[in-house]
């Protein structure tokens, strides 16, 4: 055994680069690489081939989770999606693309321009409403961000819509203000409806690294995350982060978006996107 | 210099005379530990790691007699070598208008930087500044420089039409027709890997001979910084790196493997929403924050 240990050393060596460089973290790196050569060591396994095999599937098993990858749909319409994110990952063109998608389900859709600060973010998604013939419901800017939402729940109970998507600015996990701004947003919706948002999504940019986990993990402690939407992984990066963020906050990848046209989003795929890592 | 997790480190072997080979592992895994999880560039904290050992394993270390404060200070020396000199600021043409280009990937904060960089020319420089709006396809992107324009009294040219390279000529004929000092041209996010768009922020660089051109990188960026940094560098010969995003409290090691491996300054950093979050860059304040 010492034997394979030393020739290989450069084989597990080469593994775990393999996912350092993918902006998985060195914690949760080293954790799934130490459980798969102890798997290998006690199983007398040393086919290289066969212990990639493995680690693919511990990644997988890592990154499922059973019932909670699915979008949740309130039993009492409208369900309520909050998306949330940090400045410029993607959040406005997420909720545009998951807008269509749902609306080709048949699903009646409802956008909320709660972004009442950046230049151009009501424009924005209003271009985007536009196109696909979906209302979003928008005030002047500057206006507050939880009168839009109150106003947007008026709107969605009095249409009977099935989705209300609500789009916010960008924030830094840093800003105490903004944050807070996040959790009086919540409360409008659970005044309202008597229920928080039935998802309550932090968008991820793939090209982040490490800060990503910290974003997580001060959103989540903030507002409660119910899942991730991955973005621009028609990039160079793997966005590796959402495995350390599945494996130490139990956050799941919902949704991934993988391009800048309406269609370019897709369910998270826990194998495609493990297979993406060793390509 | 160092702080947190360095200090707690050396302060374990400060006590011990001589660096034995454990010892100076273990500093060294320390430190691969610290600036992977910077995000430094792996390969970058590879070869850094191995000039550290080289030197630590040299007189200057091994004969000292305080072999530990040696350590620290070749760490500390290398990192704000790798990390380049404040060469911030702006050097203007003498004859005409001094043409900037803003460049980079999706989101990162591009548009913001053209208005805080032309807001920070007219404000520190008295100097005249004009605006190309050069991205076509993003939903609002016209309307958002427009309007950010506005707030800070600068002009901004567009046209309806859907080509970026005969938007931008037009655009630095017309202003420097009418005297301006400097003109910035905002373009769209691209990937490195997306052959047209990048043929395309090539020809306009062809097309307006932009004395600057100005790579606007996320601060948060992850592993692949150095590849999209260099795919850049490669097709439009970047002058320089805006760093944004700094307010995020990242601890900013794509900066260092940037510079490290593609040797463009970092001109300016971006480290809020305000137009007045924006400066020139200091070394010595990131490679602190690499090591925290
Ligand atoms: N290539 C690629 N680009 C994307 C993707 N998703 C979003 N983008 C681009 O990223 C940029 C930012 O997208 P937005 O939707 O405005 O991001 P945002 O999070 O709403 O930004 P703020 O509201 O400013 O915080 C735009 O240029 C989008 O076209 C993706 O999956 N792939
Ligand atoms: N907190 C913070 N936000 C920033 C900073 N720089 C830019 N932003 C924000 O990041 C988001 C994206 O900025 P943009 O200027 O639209 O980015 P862009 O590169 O032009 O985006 P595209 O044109 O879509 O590629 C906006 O919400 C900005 O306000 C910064 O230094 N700190
Ligand atoms: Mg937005
Ligand atoms: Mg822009």
């Amino acid at each position: 055994w010492n034997k394979f240990k030393k020739s290989n050393s450069q084989f597990w060596e080469e593994l775990e680069e393999q996912l350092i460089s993918s902006d998985v973290s060195v914690d949760t790196a080293d954790m799934i690489i130490s459980n798969i050569r102890e798997y290998a060591y006690s199983n007398n396994i040393n086919d290289t081939g066969i212990i990639r095999d493995l680690l693919k599937k511990e990644i997988i098993k890592i990154l499922n989770c059973g019932i909670n990858e699915k979008l949740k749909f309130s039993g009492n319409p409208p369900s309520v999606y909050l998306i949330v994110g940090v400045n410029g990952v993607g959040k406005t063109s997420a909720i545009a693309k998951l807008a269509a998608m749902l609306k080709k389900q048949g699903k009646n859709v409802v956008m909320a321009a709660a972004d009442t600060y950046r230049s151009a973010a009501t424009e924005q998604l209003q271009h985007y409403g536009e196109r696909l013939g979906i209302e979003v419901v928008h005030h002047q800017k500057l206006s507050d961000p939880g009168a839009v939402v109150y106003d947007s729940l008026d709107k969605a109970l009095a249409r009977r819509s099935d989705v209300l998507i609500i789009d916010t600015a960008g924030r830094m996990q840093t800003s105490f203000n903004l944050m807070e701004e996040l959790k009086k947003i919540k409360r409008v919706v659970f005044k309202k409806l008597d229920r928080d948002p039935d998802e309550i999504l932090i968008v991820i940019d793939s090209t982040t690294g490490q800060n990503a986990r910290h974003q997580a993990e001060v959103f989540h402690r903030a507002i409660g995350l119910t899942g991730v939407i991955l973005t621009k992984t028609d990039g160079t990066s793997k966005g590796g982060i959402v495995l350390t963020i599945k494996n130490e906050l139990q956050i799941p990848v919902k949704l991934v978006t993988n391009g800048e046209k309406i269609e370019n989003i897709d369910l998270f795929d826990p194998e495609k996107y493990t297979g993406a890592i060793f390509t | 210099q160092l702080t947190g997790k360095f200090e707690d480190l050396f302060f374990r072997i400060r006590n011990k005379g001589k660096l034995s080979p454990s010892d100076l592992d273990a500093a060294l895994r320390e430190i691969k530990l610290a600036l992977l999880e910077a995000d430094v560039n792996f390969k970058v904290v590879k070869e850094f790691l191995g000039n550290l050992k080289e030197r630590a394993l040299g007189k200057e270390v091994m004969e000292s007699l305080t072999p530990y404060q040696q350590v620290i200070k070749i760490v500390n020396d290398e990192m704000t070598r790798m990390l380049g000199s404040s060469e911030g600021s702006v050097n203007f043409s003498s004859g005409g208008p001094t043409i900037f280009m803003m460049v980079g990937l999706q989101g990162t904060g591009k548009t913001s930087s053209v208005i805080k960089l032309a807001n920070f020319i007219k404000s520190r420089f008295g100097k005249s500044v004009a605006l190309v709006a050069a991205d076509v396809y993003r939903p609002a992107a016209v309307l958002q420089l427009m309007d950010m324009a506005g707030k800070i009294g600068v002009d901004v040219y567009s046209e309806k039409s859907m080509d970026p390279v005969s938007i931008s000529r037009k655009g630095v004929e017309k202003f420097t027709r009418d005297g301006r000092d400097a003109i910035i041209i905002d373009t769209a996010g691209r990937l490195h890997i997306d052959e047209n768009m990048m043929l395309e922020v090539e020809n306009i660089r062809k097309a307006v001979k932009p004395h600057q051109v100005y790579l606007v990188l996320d601060a948060m960026t992850g592993q692949e910084a150095v590849n999209i940094a260099s795919a850049f560098n490669k097709r439009v010969e970047c002058d320089g790196l805006i760093l944004t995003k700094l307010d995020s409290d990242t601890r900013g090691g794509a900066a260092l493997s940037v510079y490290y491996v593609v040797k463009k300054p970092i001109k300016f950093v971006s480290s809020g929403e305000k137009i007045e979050d924006f400066d020139i860059f200091h070394p010595e304040r990131i490679a602190s924050r690499i090591l925290g």
